[in-house]
């Protein structure tokens, strides 16, 4: 079972086509691992990207340097994977009780 | 089907007993097409909602991005919501009254199951690639439409791997053969998450479809449909204005088919969850969506083609 402890969802917001064309530059890394859940497309939309732990440093680098703004959107991805089958649990003990 | 928890997520197996249950529940209104088997051999389950013979049809289907879990969730709650309203809304009747509706709720079932079993982000099929360590296809680029076009990646690792050729998954051509040998479907709705879109063709191309206009105004009615609810906002327009180019999808080949009427949603999430959007937020965004569907149902209805 592939797991994600320490994988964070970063919500970017890209200030012009420039930062658009370098966090496209960002998602050709296939070895950073990471998962676009929200593609670069336009200013006017956020980028959402999931990032493994190993690479968060690498990411936070680099758009630090490119002064591209970010926030964290999910501080740890297992944390609400793990929230979201507790509640798939407790909804089959209910089931079940009922 | 009265005691199913409609604002959980469910496992393949639980949603594939709801569909039998549902229709055990409604003989000679619902029933259950086997439209092919998926690549690890799972029955692509297609509810249809019928209330005479050889009736026009109207498509919806969800789950073809398997970790887009909100969408299956979604699905589900429609297929309650036809079966509750029909003969209750007027509008609804109305449309099963000269329309069937087909509901394909797991489309994507190998991926689903392996969200709930390995890998909760999975998107993709779960069909090996010659030549490759990666697994899977991206269901939603593998259509016969502008095939292998920019806007699809030709790498099998990539999320967005359009696959050796169209129509190379099995759950992609079984709903080719199936919309091919039906021959009469009016409205097709492809349905996604998340970022709170409605687009219409085309995603491979700048071209305008023909029937853009009509397109545009019925997407901005089903919008403001949606949004009078929980006043979820929503953008709408081609897929190529609107997000970005993307080729073999589903609904532009459905397009080129001659369904006027092809729509994609991209539901909820309006925060901070992405794909793992809270299950409390399963039946808002099933009933807010609904208010759009009837919108291009009811006008795929009133414009008979």
């Amino acid at each position: 079972k592939e797991t994600f402890e320490g994988h964070q969802v970063l919500r970017i917001t890209a200030l012009n086509e420039a930062q658009i064309n370098l966090l496209k530059e960002l998602s050709e890394n296939e070895h950073l691992g990471l998962d676009f859940w929200m593609d670069p497309v336009d200013v006017s939309l956020p980028v959402d990207v999931r990032v493994p732990f190993n690479s968060l440093q690498d990411v936070r680098a680099f758009l630090g340097y490119h002064e591209i703004h970010y926030e964290i959107m999910i501080q740890d991805l297992q944390d609400l994977i793990n929230e979201e089958q507790r509640e798939i649990l407790q909804s089959k003990a209910l089931q079940l009780r009922s | 089907t009265e005691d199913y928890n409609y604002a959980n997520y469910h496992t393949l197996n639980e949603i594939n007993s709801f569909i039998d249950m549902l229709v055990q529940e409604n003989p000679g209104f619902v029933s259950k097409i086997v439209i092919g088997k998926s690549y690890e051999g799972r029955p692509l389950n297609v509810l249809k909602f019928s209330t005479g013979a050889n009736r026009p049809g109207l498509w919806i289907d969800t789950g073809i991005h398997s970790r887009e879990w909100v969408t299956q969730a979604s699905g589900t709650w429609f297929a309650k919501k036809i079966v509750t309203d029909y003969r209750r809304d007027a509008e609804l009747t109305d449309i099963l009254n000269k329309y069937d509706i087909f509901l394909e709720i797991v489309t994507n079932p190998d991926g689903f199951q392996f969200t709930h079993t390995t890998n909760r982000m999975w998107r993709k099929t779960r069909k090996p690639n010659s030549g490759s360590s990666c697994i899977g296809v991206d269901p939603n680029r593998n259509w016969d439409a502008g095939f292998g076009g920019a806007g699809a990646s030709s790498t099998p690792c990539s999320e967005t791997y359009r696959g050796p050729s169209a129509n190379s998954e099995p759950e992609v051509k079984a709903i080719v053969d199936f919309v091919k040998s039906h021959g009469k479907i009016k409205a097709f709705v492809s349905i996604h998450s998340y970022s709170q879109m409605l687009l219409y063709p085309y995603g491979y191309t700048q071209t305008p479809c023909k029937d853009q206009a009509e397109l545009h105004e019925l997407a901005r009615k089903a919008v403001t449909a949606l949004s009078s609810l929980y006043n979820t906002q929503y953008r709408f327009g081609s897929i190529i204005n609107t997000i970005y180019q993307a080729s073999g999808g589903t609904i532009d080949w459905t397009y080129n088919q001659g369904i006027k009427y092809s729509y994609t949603f991209e539901l909820r999430d309006t925060g901070r969850y992405g794909f793992i959007l809270p299950a409390n937020q399963i039946i808002p965004t099933a009933q807010e969506t609904w208010l759009a569907l009837m919108a291009i149902m009811k006008h795929t209805k009133d414009n008979p083609y």
